[in-house]
């Protein structure tokens, strides 16, 4: 474990409880889009089926099982729960993201490290996160004046994503044999999705605005 | 390791 590898986890817990502290506690979902929130919950529930096959640290099931059971929990309150489902922008969140779970799958079954059902599942998983942040960045898109948790939980996705790529080159340089090229090409990828989305949140940021994104 | 079975990241 470095110090960008422990900021990428500590950025990606903190956007999920700004996430869970905005719909738990505001009890609204406005600008939220469950379609990406959906993604994410089967991105980790393909992704973490190796908590019952293998152990690596305590850190690591802690957080496997945090990140699992905060998915669902969150996908549970845009869905069923009678208050927050009422500001769901379910108009507005039109993203096809059924179509984004196919081309994912078939890309796992062409490009792995190894042809077996967990192995394959993972490389799924990684290519879905790669592009499950869409539907929300389309959202933002649409909606005018977004609100500051939002585009707050956003900010610190994209942050996770920036130091883990610092995290990857730190361990190309300091361990021997370390290198992934599925898990950093589909990561270079997702952080470049967040390029245009930093520049107007720190744009605005400066101005001390509201974020607005252009049409 | 080599690379591929070594899942220490989330």
């Amino acid at each position: 474990m470095n110090i960008f590898r422990l900021a990428g986890d500590m950025s990606h817990l903190f956007s999920i409880l700004l996430l869970l502290l905005k719909i738990h506690t505001i009890k609204s979902c406005a600008g939220v889009s469950l379609k990406t929130q959906e993604l994410y919950a089967l991105v980790f529930a393909t992704r973490y089926l190796d908590i019952f096959t293998g152990y690596i640290s305590l850190y690591n099931t802690l957080m496997k099982m945090f990140f699992l059971w905060s998915s669902f929990t969150i996908v549970w309150y845009m869905r069923y729960h009678n208050v927050v489902r009422r500001s769901y922008d379910k108009d507005q969140d039109t993203f096809r993201h059924y179509f984004l779970i196919l081309p994912c799958f078939i890309l796992a079954l062409l490009v792995h490290e190894k042809f077996t059902f967990l192995e394959v599942l993972w490389t799924f998983s990684l290519y879905l996160e790669a592009v499950a942040i869409l539907p929300q960045l389309v959202l933002l898109q649409r909606t005018r004046n977004v609100d500051n948790l939002t585009g707050h939980y956003v900010f610190f996705l994209g942050a996770y994503r920036s130091f883990y790529i610092l995290n990857w080159i730190y361990r190309y340089f300091t361990e021997q044999n370390y290198y992934k090229w599925i898990t950093w090409i589909s990561g270079l990828v997702q952080t470049a999705l967040y390029a245009d989305f930093f520049y107007y949140y720190v744009k605005s940021w400066r101005n001390s605005e509201r974020l607005q994104l252009p049409a | 390791s080599s690379g591929v079975t070594d899942k220490d990241e989330l």
